[in-house]
C-alpha cells in the first residue's frame, strides 16, 4: 500500500490590490 | 588561471536552491534586469518561469513556507514593478505574460491535483508540491496574468492605431483604380504607413509572442482583439469621410482585407472568430461595389449586410460618390427601398463601431513536456549561484 498523502498546508495569498495597499509596487515614471 | 571542475550530476530532481544572502540578487537578475530578448531566454522560452518554479519546489521540498512564500510575494511585485516600468515596450509585456502564464501552468501542473497531472510523465508525477497548497496564490497570479494582458493588448494597440488608416483606406495599390479618386480629394494622405508595413508590424507581433513561449490560444485572442481593432477604425473612418465612399475604394478596402486573411492564414490563426472581426468591413466594401439602383439590389443589400447596422448601411448609400460617368449617385427611392427593407432590424442605433471593445480572455490550461532536471540554465544569465 502507498502511503497517504501529508494534507498540505494552504498558503494564504495576498491578491493584487492588498499588495498595491501595501506599497509593494513602484511608481510608473520611478527610475 | 583558474580551473574550473564540472560536477558530474548524477541526480538532480529538478530543483534550485540559492542562499539567503543571494535572495535580492535572485529576482533582480531573474526578473527586474533580464532582457526579453537575450540569447539565453530565447533557447528555452519559458525559461524564467522553470527556473521559478524549481526555486520554489526546492522551497516547498524542505518544508520552508517563509521562502515559499517570498518566492511567490517578490516574483509577482518584481514582474508587476517591471511592468510598471516598461509599460509601454511590447517585448517586455509579451515576455512577462508568457513567463507568468508558464509559471501558473506549473503551479498547476506539479500542484498533484488529478485534473492537472494527468498529462504528466510519470517523473513530473514524482516532482509535485508536497508540503504546500497554492491554490490561493494561483488566484492571485491569473489576476497578473489578466492585467499584463490588458497590458498587451493596450501596448499593440497604440503600435497600430497610427497605422491603420493610412494603411487600410488613404494608401491606394491597385494599379488602374489610382486614378480614379474625385477630384480635389487626391492625396489626403501625408503618412507614410502602407498596408505592408502594418503586415510587417503584424508579424513582427506575431513572433515575439511565439518566440516568448506564449500559448498558441492566448495569441489568438490577442490577434483578434487587433483584428477587431482594424476592422472598426476603418469602418469609422469610412463612415466619417465621403472620399472613402466610391466604387474604387470598396475594391481597394477589400483588396486589403483579403492581404489581412490571407496573412491570418499563413500564420494558422484563421479559425477561432478571428477572421470574423473583418466582417463589418467586408461587407462594407461589397456595399460600396454592389449595384445599387432596383428593388433587387436593395433586396440584396438587406440580405448580404448583416454585419452592419441600418444606420451604418443608409450612411455609407448616403455617402456614396461616384467618380466617373459609370457610376451613380444613389437615388432617393432606393434609399426608401432599403430603409423600409431595414426597418425591423432589432439593433442599435449607434453609428460608429466601438472601438474599445475588450473580448472576454481565458488562458486555459496547459501542461509542459519539460522535464525540469534537464533544464540547463545558460550561464549569461548570471545565476551561478543557484544551485542544483
Amino acid at each position: 500500500l502507498r502511503p497517504l498523502p501529508r494534507p498540505r498546508v494552504l498558503l494564504k495569498a495576498p491578491t493584487l490590490a492588498e499588495m498595491e495597499e501595501m506599497n509593494l509596487f513602484e511608481d510608473e515614471d520611478s527610475p | 588561471p583558474e580551473v574550473s571542475i564540472l560536477r558530474k550530476e548524477r541526480h538532480c530532481q529538478g530543483m534550485l536552491e540559492y542562499g539567503k544572502e543571494d535572495e535580492a540578487n535572485f529576482f533582480r537578475t531573474l526578473i527586474t534586469d533580464l532582457k526579453p530578448r537575450g540569447v539565453a531566454v530565447s533557447l528555452t522560452p519559458g525559461l524564467p518561469a522553470y527556473i521559478l518554479f524549481m526555486c520554489l519546489r526546492h522551497a516547498d521540498y524542505t518544508n520552508n513556507d517563509q521562502r515559499v512564500r517570498t518566492l511567490l510575494n517578490s516574483s509577482i511585485t518584481s514582474i508587476k514593478n517591471v511592468l510598471k516600468k516598461r509599460s509601454r515596450d511590447f517585448d517586455t509585456v509579451s515576455f512577462w505574460l508568457a513567463n507568468t502564464c508558464r509559471f501558473l501552468h506549473c503551479l498547476k501542473q506539479y500542484s498533484g491535483e488529478e485534473v492537472y497531472t494527468k498529462y504528466n510523465t510519470p517523473q513530473q508525477n514524482k516532482q509535485c508540491l508536497l508540503n504546500f497548497d497554492l491554490t490561493d496564490y494561483r488566484q492571485t497570479l491569473s489576476d497578473l496574468v489578466i492585467q499584463i494582458y490588458q497590458q498587451l493588448i493596450k501596448c499593440m494597440e497604440d503600435l497600430l492605431q497610427p497605422m491603420i488608416v493610412a494603411a487600410m483606406l488613404e494608401q491606394d495599390t491597385i494599379p488602374g483604380v489610382l486614378g480614379l479618386k474625385p477630384t480635389g480629394l487626391r492625396k489626403r494622405t501625408s503618412s507614410s504607413f502602407t498596408l505592408e508595413s502594418m503586415l510587417k508590424q503584424l508579424d513582427s507581433f506575431h513572433s515575439t509572442l511565439l518566440q516568448h513561449g506564449n500559448d498558441t490560444e492566448l495569441i489568438r485572442q490577442v490577434l483578434k482583439q487587433q483584428f477587431y481593432v482594424i476592422c472598426a477604425t476603418t469602418l469609422n473612418n469610412l463612415l466619417l469621410r465621403k472620399d472613402m465612399c466610391s466604387w474604387s475604394k470598396g475594391l481597394q478596402i477589400r483588396y486589403n482585407v483579403s492581404q489581412l486573411e490571407e496573412w491570418l492564414m499563413d500564420k494558422g490563426v484563421q479559425g477561432g472568430g478571428v477572421r470574423e472581426t473583418l466582417e463589418p468591413l467586408i461587407q462594407a466594401a461589397q456595399l460600396l461595389q454592389i449595384k445599387k439602383k432596383n428593388q433587387e439590389d436593395a433586396e440584396a443589400i438587406a440580405t448580404m449586410c448583416t454585419a452592419l447596422t441600418a444606420t451604418q448601411i443608409e450612411k455609407i448609400l448616403n455617402l456614396y460618390t461616384p467618380v466617373n460617368e459609370f457610376e451613380e449617385r444613389v437615388s432617393a427611392s432606393f434609399m426608401k427601398s432599403v430603409q423600409a427593407l431595414l426597418k425591423d432590424r432589432q439593433e442599435s442605433p449607434q453609428l460608429l463601431m466601438d472601438s474599445k471593445v475588450l473580448f472576454p480572455f481565458s488562458f486555459p490550461f496547459n501542461p509542459s513536456p519539460v522535464a525540469l532536471e534537464s533544464l540547463q540554465i545558460p550561464q549569461s544569465l548570471n545565476l551561478s549561484f543557484l544551485m542544483r
